[in-house]
């Protein structure tokens, strides 16, 4: 039985990367099999778990466009049980390559033939995706079982929330994705000590409720540096409020998977 | 004489709309005519300045596709001489329509043909840009004389960096727009505290010298509390450590006009 989460919120910086990175990381330190798929032409999830893709090299550019096999992209990191699907400045081709090649509904679902045959091998499969609602996070979303939500307390984050959860409904609607669901909503970066945090905490727990993590991810400088020693936050600084908060994260996402 | 300026970095979250606003409303608190071009359908720096575009209300969409005419869509703002064109989320079905219909060449240049009529009312025109380096951006980077590029003092900004600095390139190369220059580059939510802000910092300035701005701009609470009560930064809070850093930016930014 494997899931596949999508990490996913068109709002640009709010810790996407951070969260697929350091959640997936847990999860694998707990010997749980964790695929982490980096389906973002910045290829930030790939370089800060310290892999770098050359010239012509594997990575999921290659495998969407059917140049290579997805066994052969697959890269072990520091965590043995945690494989990583790299990315590269490539991918960014795939956005304006696919839309002149194959007819629409087949451009968005090239993700989920590619990890169908995935899924025995894995646990879950995280997918990390760009700050857009473009071709490639469509991709992701007809993969995904869930959408993991990740979000900054700030004012513009709250904006952006409508608009995604628009998307996801209209994927769920339109039949291209009718099991998908929303998996949660993380509140990052927070800082317990100013107004605008704790205000735009309050909203989004009233507006989503139960779908809101009880964990929240505070504003921690661990975090920042980590992906420049290219290892998640529980290797680089297990003692810091940063590791704490995503290993009490892994705990609080596989309560809610008991629960159905 | 009229300068467009794109405001951009592919890289989310680090600043591109707080310096869009609030650069612009420096510039026509000083009396300088100023236009606020929101080309990112999160429609962040309409929302920020009060303006909510309704159901078939003119918008960005409907100038570039023809169906209004740029005068009827601007809007004032709470800043005399500061003009805003209001974005909405329509402008989301631009990427994908506008691929479809014209040749590629014609898609990328759609903004500059309808800013070229603007330069004589203004001096100053900035553009938001989204956090992706499509289709719109590619319009932005058209249709301007130079871009200025908002990072963050963390380790994925200094890698994004390198990557949009290459597009520039290719868009003055390729002869797309050969006269794109480099602006600036600006250091945003600089916390001094932190070793990685100032790591960061030393190897930013190290690598791009001269084109980073001395002013940086502090991570200041106020800075993101303005937008939810749609105010620039020199309205919300004039004594607040943010409205000092955008005022200085704007007085450095002039400096630099002088130079030529
Ligand atoms: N809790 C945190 N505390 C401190 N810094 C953080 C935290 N979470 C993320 N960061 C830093 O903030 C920046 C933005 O985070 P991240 O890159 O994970 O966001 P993202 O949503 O993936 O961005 P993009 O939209 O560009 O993909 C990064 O430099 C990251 O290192
Ligand atoms: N100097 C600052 N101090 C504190 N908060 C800030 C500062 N600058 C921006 N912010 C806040 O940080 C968040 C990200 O900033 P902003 O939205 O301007 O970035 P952006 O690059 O436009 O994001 P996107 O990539 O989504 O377009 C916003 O919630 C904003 O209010
Ligand atoms: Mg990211
Ligand atoms: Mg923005």
């Amino acid at each position: 039985m494997s899931k596949i989460v999508s990490i996913s919120n068109q709002k640009g910086g709010v810790g996407k990367t951070t969260t697929s990175i350091n959640l997936a990381a847990a999860l694998a330190a707990a010997d749980l099999k964790v695929l982490l798929v980096d389906l973002d032409p910045q290829a930030n999830a790939s370089s800060g778990l310290g892999v770098y893709v050359g010239e012509g090299e594997p990575d999921i550019y290659r495998v969407l466009t059917g140049h290579t096999d997805m066994k052969q992209a697959l890269r072990q990191t520091a965590i043995p049980s945690l494989t990583l699907l790299p990315s590269s400045s490539d991918l960014a081709a795939l956005e304006v390559e696919l839309v002149e090649g194959l007819p629409s509904a087949q451009r968005a679902g090239l993700l989920a033939q590619k990890l169908a045959g995935m899924r025995d091998h894995f646990d879950y499969i995280f997918i990390d995706t760009p700050p857009s609602l473009g071709l490639l996070t469509l991709n992701a979303l007809m993969a995904a079982d869930s959408v993991l939500i990740p979000m900054q307390a700030e004012y513009f984050a709250m904006e952006g929330l409508g608009q995604f959860m628009n998307t996801v409904e209209l994927i769920r609607t339109e039949g291209l994705n009718p099991s998908l669901t929303i998996e949660g909503v993380l509140l990052c970066m927070v800082d317990d000590r100013t107004n605008l945090s704790r205000e735009v905490s309050n909203e989004v727990r009233e507006y989503f409720g139960q779908l809101v993590y009880e964990t929240t991810i505070p504003r921690n400088v661990r975090l920042g540096e980590s992906p420049s020693y290219g290892k998640p936050i529980i290797l680089y600084a297990i003692e810091s409020k940063g590791a704490r908060a995503y290993l009490d994260l892994a705990e609080e996402f596989l309560r809610r998977q008991d629960k159905g």
